[in-house]
């Protein structure tokens, strides 16, 4: 564990917190895409199939609040504040997604056994996961203050990780291909709204896109 | 490869 790893996972739960809240507290799950949602669902199932496999108990901790969050999230976008939910505006097609991170994950990987597969399969897919959420985003032009804090949140845990890999790399060379490859495309497509969020929200300023 | 066994990131 370093720094920037902690700093990151911290950032992660935090951005699970701050959606949570926008949803409890607006009554709403509006202007987040459920499509997103459900994708990080399966990642953290996919990925998590080793959840009894014993690493440190912070690891074991951690992967039942990501599982479990996730799921609720689903339940209060799909059943609780359903209501609220504007599937028009979800439209992204994930099934391409999905399609081509499993086909992906079958061809570049570790290991070619089951496990493994679906863990390669499930680390391309949280790089581009996000994509429905940015994507409906672009469609509406403007956001709740709250989601972006969300968005940040999440993004920052991914560059956090760029900065964990270069120091793992340093101190106890650590390689992981598919894990930076796929970390440095999910990172670069918050680049935009890094900006955006920069210019605007930082500055007071409602987010709008120019 | 050793970075496919040793999965402690989360």
């Amino acid at each position: 564990m370093n720094f920037f790893r902690l700093t990151a996972d911290l950032m992660h739960l935090l951005s699970i917190f701050v959606l949570l809240l926008k949803i409890q507290k607006t009554r709403s799950c509006s202007g987040i895409s459920f499509k997103t949602q459900l994708l990080y669902a399966v990642v953290f199932v996919t990925r998590y199939l080793d959840l009894l496999k014993w690493i440190s108990l912070y690891n074991t901790l951690m992967k039942i609040f990501f599982i479990a969050s996730s799921i609720y999230i689903l339940y209060l976008m799909k059943i609780k504040f359903r209501a609220t939910y504007d599937p028009s505006q979800d439209t992204f097609r994930i099934e391409f997604l999905l399609g081509a991170c499993l086909l992906l994950a079958l061809v570049f990987n570790y290991t070619f056994t089951f496990i493994e597969v679906l863990w390669t399969f499930s680390i391309y897919l949280e790089a581009v996961a996000i994509l429905p959420q940015l994507f409906m985003l672009s469609r509406t032009g403007e956001a709740e203050t709250i989601t972006t804090h969300y968005l940040f949140a999440l993004g920052a845990y991914r560059g956090l990780y760029l900065l964990n890999w270069i120091w793992r790399f340093y101190t106890e060379h650590h390689i992981d291909w598919i894990v930076w490859v796929a970390g440095a495309i999910q990172t670069a497509l918050y680049s935009d709204f890094f900006y955006i969020y920069y210019k605007k929200v930082l500055h007071g300023q409602k987010f709008e896109l120019p | 490869e050793a970075a496919a066994k040793n999965k402690d990131e989360l």
